[in-house]
């Protein structure tokens, strides 16, 4: 069910829109399911004005400091970090893969593009997904409409220019339903250049 | 409505407001 609106007191800057904070964390090695993503997943957070983002910020551990198979979540209200979602179930993601070290630099970045609203696709971006692993860092940008190429490329060109990347990163697309299918976040990408 | 559009630079200012503490 909808949670309450957030309140916004007078002379904030509100939001566009409305987020969630989530948290997850999974053992390593044990096979992920839909059950055990679900009951992982933790709702730490919601803010709705520039003031409020910065005051959850400001508390809450830096990507670099995670410990590995951990994620942050952050989702426009309503819309929960899964793939069956209603707002996901025709979406997909950008991939983008950071070798260690980069990934709390390029979260800040990723999320005060979202924030400002810099990638200028409408109501497409669900939300976006620092995933902290042993080798390397990935974030994630979930859009709703998978098929709608001239949303997927204008995101994928703010991601590069935002997230001030080596003009060499490969940049990966999933759609959720490919997720869903190889049950596998990261698996099995299609490459950017499709 | 209007979108309400924040560059990074106004972002990065208000992380250092009182208001945001």
């Amino acid at each position: 069910k909808p949670l309450p609106p957030v309140e916004v007191k007078p002379g904030d800057h509100r939001l566009q829109f409305t987020y969630n904070i989530w948290f997850s964390r999974r053992a390593p090695g044990k096979q992920a399911t839909t059950q055990n993503y679900d009951q992982n997943l933790k709702l730490i957070g919601r803010f709705a004005s520039v003031e409020q983002f910065w005051a959850y910020y400001s508390r809450l551990v830096r990507p670099a400091d995670l410990n590995s198979h951990s994620d942050i979540h952050i989702f426009k209200d309503g819309i929960k970090p899964m793939w069956e979602d209603a707002a996901n179930k025709n979406g997909g993601k950008w991939i983008v893969r950071l070798r260690k070290g980069l990934a709390s630099r390029c979260w800040e970045n990723m999320i005060l593009a979202m924030l400002g609203e810099q990638f200028m696709v409408g109501d497409e971006i669900c939300g976006a997904v620092i995933s902290v692993r042993f080798q390397e860092d990935i974030i994630s940008v979930w859009n709703r409409t998978a098929q709608d190429t001239a949303t997927t490329t204008r995101i994928r060109d703010t991601l590069k220019r935002v997230l001030n990347l080596p003009p060499n990163t490969v940049m990966e697309y999933k759609t959720h339903n490919d997720s869903l299918k190889d049950h596998s976040s990261f698996r099995n990408t299609r490459a950017d250049g499709y | 409505g209007t979108r309400i559009i924040y560059e990074r630079t106004f972002l990065m200012q208000m992380r250092n407001s009182p208001l945001a503490k």
